[in-house]
């Protein structure tokens, strides 16, 4: 078991590395250790990032976009290992700045190829970016609907709700 | 394996028979705060086999009945099909289609079923236990599961490695 | 002491009220309760919404949207009661829908009138409600520089950051 | 009293002196991820006596001096001077302007200003008593406080509410 854990381990970190740099920019790294190494079933894993020309730091240290950003790329890196057949994300795109929601965006479609997203959103490019759209409304208060949405028409969806 | 369609009645704000289909690669939800967004998402991770109250927002799980409006009245029963393609057979089963459905009845009774044949929790459980879904596995990232990965709490990082692994 | 703890807490309760009505909708209500009313100093606050036509519930059953907004209006009767001169948000829209986000916008401007505010946000509809805009950017990596900067230039803040 | 402007240098990602002005109503601030937006936040707090690490997103006090980049060193110190407009003389002092500063040598020494003139952390915080700025107060309303409200961690809100009275 232990040998299982360790070898899916490494191959994990490598991906984490490639995922984030391209997440991040050429020049940015980072790395996952574990924390105890001789007990690696119960030991804490650890994540360090090193931006371009920045001191290397612990994951408490990034800003709020960039912690977000890290654990997209920790959660597609483990997809690398064991792709899953689907995967949901409910409004994680709300701390990034555009250019990082156009990655984020860039990457899904990357993985759409061997897994389906279901992606929540309030953010526009990422409406502009999914393959199809469903608006979720209350036409009738306390009562939930959904409906198939253009996202051109998304604005219309506000109205119904009121 | 790919996702086919949902089917939700009587669970949370979902009073009304709603059916969303997911022939997409990528599915984009959107909706005023409160609409019902992340209900949806929780009635997936339900259906999938998820028991923790906490992990689907509510306090007890009768409360995830339809819990009436000035309108309308309770409903009696919860009811979510998830619904997959399986023509890469990636499901150790022979049919084409699979159907998982959960049932909760205000009694507090509920009800399992594959392809409408009734089974138990675990049978939901082991049917998907190689591809990666389980109701708590990576697969389902709401918001508080990159938090979990941020803050790492109980471990979480090494929990899920070791799902992939 | 507990008198005036009482006194206060009444008057930001009626507050509350009106606050949170303002941000949600004519008939949505809320209350503020005393967990422990026999021992005041010590007994945690409750918060309990009742959207209209929904069954009152617990802040734990709303929306992430919603309960933000109801934190907000929160926050807001504290400042009835006992005005700060200046208050500062970091982000805070990030959950908001757009509806929700032109609320919030219109009850700082309301409220600018009595306390300044700073408002950090990726969000474009907050961007134009405020009276002025900084960027901050690393023109050289990993140094801070801030310039003021036109709503309708934002767009070039990020190509400076690269 | 208003805000009038904030000095920083060798705080976190300011190394060079920076001047930012709070003449209006309404301050917007934006950049990408990781620009240094929030960092502005923490120095405000810094500057009105914020003692707690956790509170500032640091692991050491000493975490809060620039640490240097590939292309530029350390620095010596860190230093962010807060300036009010007090012609309303809501605070106690017959100034019409007041500075106050506060500097963290990397030899762990520390100094507070008020106007130019050294104090100590307390005459800052005494300045601040009554008018509902502290630095941990619901005048400095980050994101994490409106969660701290939702998760009432500690009591927060009845803590909100005692300041308030
Ligand atoms: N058992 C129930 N019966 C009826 N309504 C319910 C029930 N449980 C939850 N709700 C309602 O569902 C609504 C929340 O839905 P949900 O969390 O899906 O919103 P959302 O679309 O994700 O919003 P946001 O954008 O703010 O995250 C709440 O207003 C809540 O009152
Ligand atoms: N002591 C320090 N010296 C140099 N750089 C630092 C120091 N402390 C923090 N930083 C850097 O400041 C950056 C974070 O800044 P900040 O948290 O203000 O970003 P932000 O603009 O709020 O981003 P976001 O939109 O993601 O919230 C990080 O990249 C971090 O590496
Ligand atoms: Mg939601
Ligand atoms: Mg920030």
């Amino acid at each position: 078991a232990t040998t299982r854990f360790l070898t899916a381990f490494e191959e994990i970190r490598e991906h984490f590395k490639t995922v984030f740099t391209t997440l991040f920019k050429e020049g940015d790294t980072c790395d996952l250790f574990l924390e105890e190494e001789d007990r690696p079933l119960d030991s804490k894993i650890k994540i360090v990032a090193k931006p371009k020309g920045k001191r290397p730091k612990s994951l408490s240290q990034l800003s709020g976009g960039e912690k977000t950003l890290t654990a997209i790329a920790l959660l597609f890196s483990l997809y690398l290992y064991k792709p899953a057949p689907f995967c949901i994300f409910d409004e994680v795109d709300a701390p990034l700045d555009d250019a990082n929601i156009s990655k984020f965006n860039n990457i899904i479609r990357e993985f759409s190829k061997n897994s389906q997203f279901i992606v929540v959103t309030h953010n526009k490019a990422t409406m502009a970016a999914v393959d199809v759209l469903y608006g979720v409304f209350m036409q009738e208060l306390g009562v939930s609907e959904v409906a198939q949405v253009d996202f051109r028409n998304y604005e219309n969806l506000h109205t119904v709700d009121r | 394996m790919r996702l086919s369609s949902i089917y939700i009645k009587g669970f949370k704000s979902f009073y009304k028979e709603t059916n969303i289909n997911f022939n997409e690669r990528v599915t984009g939800v959107v909706g005023p705060n409160g609409s019902g967004k992340s209900n949806i998402v929780d009635a997936i991770r339900w259906v999938l086999g998820e028991q923790k109250t906490t992990e689907l927002r509510l306090d007890s799980m009768s409360d995830l009945l339809f819990n009436g409006t000035s309108k309308r009245k309770k409903s009696s029963m919860a009811q979510v099909t998830l619904t997959f393609d399986n023509t890469k057979n990636l499901l150790p089963t022979e049919y084409n289609t699979v159907a998982i459905s959960r049932v909760l009845y205000r009694s507090g009774e509920s009800e399992y079923r594959i392809n409408d044949v009734a089974c138990r929790l675990k049978d939901v459980r082991s049917l998907f236990i190689d591809t990666g879904i389980g109701s708590d596995s990576y697969a389902i990232i709401a918001l508080n599961m990159v938090e979990d990965i941020l803050a790492d709490n109980n471990g979480s990082r090494r929990m899920m490695v070791e799902q992939a692994s």
